[in-house]
């Protein structure tokens, strides 16, 4: 099982 | 004052047709460099990053940067107005509540121009940091889209698995597996070339609906380069270009699914 991930957690917000 | 002239309107359509399932709506950032597009989809997986620079334009002048919100929707709905072949200017007033595209046919004999209503967009940009990918694989692009085409009937999600030995995607679902190999083939000069340059084996694995919507980008690039490391977003990047024009690039990052 598997969870989509998101992008805010990868990148940071400018 | 902002003017922008682009030789092929339908480079526009295009792009437009890569990004629309995508975004509802976006700020289109204009500055001396070109225009810029960064955008997150709602629920925030993926990222549209369009970049436009000013030399792919027959004539470009921004006098003072800025920023134009556009529904897409509306202006898929001006760009059918549109042939392949018009030539495109797109000009605002600085400050103004409009922009306005100018359609030109190649002989001339036909002008059109709408005005559309710009809209106030919250901007939330992401900072995204220089990488170091651990693979990068560079294929024709119309191979990816069937690629991920094939592979949506099977499942939600699509593996892609990068190795020495080359690239599998695969999927898993109701009806059964599907996998798909590529080898490395380094028959030079082949278009249908595949390359990859890997640092160290990767797999990940991604929602299949968002690969589907990156791929709608095939049009525009014969090529399309899919960067990849351990635990970090997939860049699957085209280049927006013509064969006697680089107009810049469309890169789309997605966040991958985390195994529970």
């Amino acid at each position: 099982k598997s969870t989509q991930g998101r992008l805010d957690s990868f990148f940071t917000v400018t | 004052m902002f003017e922008a002239r682009l030789a092929e309107g339908g480079i526009l359509k295009k792009v437009l047709d890569a990004i629309k399932e995508l975004l509802n709506e976006a700020s289109f950032d204009c500055s001396e460099a070109g225009l810029q597009l960064q955008a997150m989809d709602n629920s925030h997986v993926s990222l549209v990053s369009l970049n436009l620079r000013a030399e792919g334009f027959e004539n470009y002048r921004c006098d003072r940067n800025m920023s134009m919100g556009m529904n897409l929707a509306s202006l898929v709905k001006i760009m059918k107005c549109s042939a392949n072949d018009d030539v495109l200017t797109i000009k605002a007033q600085d400050n103004a509540d409009v922009v306005t595209f100018v359609f030109e046919s190649k002989n001339g004999d036909r002008v059109s121009d709408f005005d559309m209503k710009l809209m106030n967009l919250d901007q939330e940009h992401l900072g995204i940091p220089e990488t170091d990918y651990a693979c990068v694989i560079k294929m024709p692009s119309n191979e990816f889209a069937k690629i991920v085409r094939d592979l949506s009937q099977f499942g939600e999600s699509i593996a892609i698995a990068c190795s020495k030995q080359g690239v599998k995607f695969s999927s898993t679902g109701d009806i059964g597996t599907g996998n798909i190999k590529l080898a490395q083939n380094s028959s030079a000069d082949s278009d249908d070339k595949v390359v990859v340059d890997l640092q160290e084996p990767v797999t990940l694995t991604f929602a299949s609906r968002y690969l589907n919507s990156f791929a709608k980008a095939a049009g525009l690039s014969e090529k399309v380069t899919l960067s990849m490391s351990p635990d970090v977003p997939l860049v699957v990047e085209f280049k927006v270009a013509t064969s006697d024009n680089d107009y810049g690039y469309i890169r789309y990052y997605l966040a991958p699914k985390i195994e529970d």
